[in-house]
């Protein structure tokens, strides 16, 4: 039993083991970016292609994910500018994560982004990772998503008109509960 | 089985990008199943099902999808499988990441799975993640909606803290009409139910409700809102005492300076309502006993009738049959002279051949309009009233508009299945 001590079970205690991993820096955040489909790859440099198959593997994935950071932990470590972790394709994904999220669109993985990151969130990714399948994805996802900019305000109310047949008093519509 | 799980969840696909805003479904009733081995440890079974119960209620009430719980049929035959799990679980091929961050994914095939380290509460109850909201938002991925970047959005990825009772709203009812369509259907009779208050200061305040009624079930429509009431359809039995529990036929309220009557039909029987008592009067003030026969208690009309409205104008009952029209008297307590009529005559088309003819289904005068609507099936004709004859002298008395549909008026009056119908 997970051990907890309040009547509704809201001090449940979690072990470390069961933590989600945190999003901490650039490294987890582009992970999370590939993850929810923000980015299709995780390398812009490898010579090796990164996992995009319809079945997602989390064992490859992992794999992938360690010789990624590997590779750029020694790149950061000798410090040239041009080899930074943040790629332009990590910039576009993280400029597209925060403008669908509604944070400041900076570009720049800052702490506000960190938060939302680390939210509790749905494991289906954002976006999908086929290419081609994408496009439509993406057009029926934005008239989703562009309807909710053109339908701005809520459905206009209903106005009671009070010249009731022969004006008697002003009708008035009870607002019940469910 | 379980052999069998991973096997074909093994082969199952994640769900692809063309998936996303199509409906994923083409019958119009699905099943659903917790499963057993993917309870949750945090809530008791039957809590768990309430609440599943529940979200899917809350997307038939704005969809024309109806959701039963299946308890017996094979497990392959259910249409969508819900379970809890954590780590790797019930054969899913994406694990889950532990305590935080991911809450939950679904599958296109159906199955909806929710990670059992996140602490989920049942709705309104202290501080976690309301499994309420997630089995709402989860569900509308299986029925093919995608993330929707919109404040107030159940769609959204991230988890909101639960405001107090959330519900969906316009635009996401609309974003799965967008997939499945609106809801239709006939109606038994539509009515505005009057019922007269004190305000604190003694004043009389005259208040009224909508209300839609189909067989035996029925919905409050919230005019302001453009919806009906959250929880709708309600058992007629459960909102009207004494009525028939396979509802009405009409309703009619005689409303003068000397008489303040409601009238429900059914048959060839007629019941007078008691509001004080919320029922049906099986004996009135006036030493009349009901159900009574329609033939007696209004002469010369017969009965069943499809429907009726008071036209306080002239102090008549109008009593719809067929293509024909019964116009009684309350003064005279007897048919007007030329009665019974043909609707073409007495609600003549402004549009030649555009007109209900015959057989409607409701006369509703609506105090939101102001206005005489009558309704068969999906449409309804707007009855030319003072505003338009105002506007426009030449518009004949008592004439229809052309007719539109139901579904453009009043939104979302939506089944559910009878199973989760109190």
């Amino acid at each position: 039993e997970k051990v907890f001590h309040s009547r509704d079970h809201s001090d449940i205690e979690t072990s470390s083991e069961h933590l989600a991993e945190l999003i901490t820096d650039t490294d987890t955040a582009q992970h999370f970016l590939f993850k929810y489909g923000f980015m299709r790859s995780l390398t812009w440099e490898s010579t090796r292609s990164p996992v995009v198959n319809t079945e997602t593997n989390s064992d490859v994935f992992l794999e992938d994910t360690l010789s990624f950071v590997q590779k750029h932990s020694s790149l950061s470590r000798s410090g040239p500018a041009e080899h930074t972790l943040e790629s332009p394709d990590f910039t576009r994904a993280l400029l597209e994560f925060q403008r669908v999220s509604g944070l400041p669109v900076t570009g720049v993985f800052d702490d506000t982004t960190k938060v939302a990151m680390n939210k509790p969130r749905c494991g289906v990714p954002d976006k999908e990772e086929d290419p081609i399948e994408n496009i439509e994805t993406s057009i029926i996802t934005e008239n989703l998503n562009e309807t909710s900019e053109i339908f701005n305000t809520t459905a206009t109310p209903q106005t009671n008109d009070t010249d009731v047949q022969n004006g008697t008093s002003d009708m008035i519509e009870t607002a019940p509960q469910r | 089985h379980l052999q069998s799980l991973i096997h074909k969840s093994s082969r199952r696909k994640r769900s692809t990008g063309v998936l996303w805003g199509h409906a994923a479904f083409s019958k119009s009733v699905l099943t659903w199943r917790l499963i057993g081995e993917g309870y949750s440890s945090q809530l008791s079974v039957d809590e768990q099902r309430h609440i599943f119960r529940l979200a899917f209620r809350m997307w038939s009430e704005v969809s024309p999808l109806q959701f039963v719980e299946d308890l017996r049929s094979p497990p392959d035959e259910i249409d969508i499988r819900l379970g809890f799990g954590t780590g790797r679980h019930l054969g899913c091929s994406q694990s889950f990441d532990g305590a935080g961050r991911e809450f939950a994914h679904a599958w296109f095939l159906g199955d909806i799975h929710f990670d059992d380290d996140e602490h989920f509460t049942a709705p309104n109850t202290g501080n976690g993640i309301s499994l309420l909201k997630v089995a709402v938002h989860e569900i509308g991925h299986v029925l093919g909606l995608p993330h929707i970047y919109r404040s107030g959005s159940i769609m959204q990825p991230s988890y909101r803290p639960q405001d107090d009772g959330f519900e969906l709203d316009w635009l996401d009812r609309k974003a799965i009409q967008n997939l499945y369509g609106g809801c239709g259907g006939r109606f038994s009779t539509v009515f505005d139910w009057i019922r007269k208050e004190r305000s604190a200061y003694g004043e009389v305040v005259v208040r009224f409700n909508t209300y839609f009624m189909r067989n035996g079930w029925y919905w409050l429509y919230e005019n302001r809102s453009n919806r009906t009431r959250y929880g709708d359809p309600v058992s007629v039995q459960v909102g009207w005492h004494g009525l028939p529990s396979s509802g009405v036929d009409a309703y009619v309220h005689v409303w003068s300076r000397e008489t303040d009557t409601a009238y429900f039909f059914k048959g060839t029987q007629y019941w007078r309502y008691d509001s004080e008592n919320d029922q049906t009067f099986s004996e009135d003030p006036d030493g009349q006993r009901y159900p009574r026969l329609i033939s007696e208690g209004f002469p010369g009309v017969p009965g069943p009738i499809d429907t009726a409205y008071y036209d306080r104008r002239d102090a008549h009952i109008y009593f719809f049959r067929g293509s024909m029209v019964y116009r009684f008297s309350i003064q005279a307590n007897k048919l007007a002279a030329q009665s019974p009529q043909r609707m073409t005559e007495l609600f003549p088309a402004l549009t030649p051949g555009n007109h209900p003819g015959s057989n409607l289904d409701a006369a509703y005068f609506s105090y939101t309009h102001n206005a005489l609507f009558l309704i068969k099936g999906a449409s309804y004709w707007r009855v030319v009233g003072k505003r338009e004859r105002r506007m426009k002298r030449s518009l004949p008395y008592n004439s229809l508009l052309p007719g539109r549909e139901v579904q453009q008026q009043w939104f979302d009056i939506c089944e559910v299945h009878a199973s989760a119908l109190k």
